[in-house]
């Protein structure tokens, strides 16, 4: 563990949280992709069947739950609880065109053919894409609430942090997952544009727009 | 530990 894994774990959580509050608050999950919380869904379960096998840490089992745990509760309430408030029109990525892609590279690159392998490879890339589907929406409506800019950007934060845990590990331990550090570069690329509204117009208390 | 037999980060 080093400081950037640490850094970029609790940006996780925070994200978590900061969605959480918002739907639970507001009562609503206007503004919030449910494509979005669906494919983090299977990025987390799909990564984290390993529990079952093996056992790395306490912190690692725990956070593991805790995404897991987070990420049902939320469809939960955007499909169920808050389900009137959910923006059908505007949310309408096709994450089957991101799914599928994801499943076939993982089947063509990976590190070892193995079923706990492959899964862990597929929810690699498709986290990697995963916010599309929110970006999209954010596009089509314009805009978004400062708590969900927030949110973004806590969960953008995370890889790019992660990344900087990566270029760590490879100095200090001589450890690198090409996999990961490809996925995460790319995932942190597609928050680029985003970070740069966040920046120069949520931090200086403008709502977030983006340009007509 | 080779990175791809355990995957130790989240």
């Amino acid at each position: 563990m080093n400081i950037f894994r640490l850094a970029g774990d609790l940006s996780h959580l925070l994200a978590i949280i900061l969605l959480l509050i918002k739907i639970w608050k507001t009562r609503s999950c206007a503004g919030i992709s449910g494509k979005s919380q669906i494919l983090f869904a299977v990025v987390y379960i799909s990564r984290y069947l390993d529990l079952v096998t093996t056992f790395v840490s306490v912190y690692n089992t725990v956070m593991k739950l805790v995404f897991i745990v987070s990420s049902v509760a939320t469809l939960y309430m955007m499909y169920v609880k808050f389900k009137a408030t959910y923006d059908h029109n505007h949310d309408s990525f096709r994450i089957e065109f991101l799914l599928v892609p994801c499943f076939v590279l993982a089947l063509l690159i990976h590190a070892a053919f193995t079923p706990l392998e492959i899964l862990w490879t597929f929810s690699i890339y498709l986290e990697a894409v995963a916010i599309l589907p929110q970006l999209f929406l954010v596009s089509k409506t314009g805009e978004a609430e400062s708590i969900t800019s927030h949110y973004l950007f806590a969960l953008g934060s995370y890889r790019a942090l992660y990344l900087l845990n990566w270029i760590y590990r490879y100095y200090a331990e001589g450890h690198y997952d090409l996999i990961a550090i490809f996925a995460g570069a790319i995932q942190t690329i597609l928050y680029c544009d985003f970070f740069y509204l966040y920046i120069t117009k949520v931090l200086k208390g403008k709502k977030l727009q983006l340009p007509a | 530990i080779n990175a791809e037999d355990e995957h130790d980060e989240l």
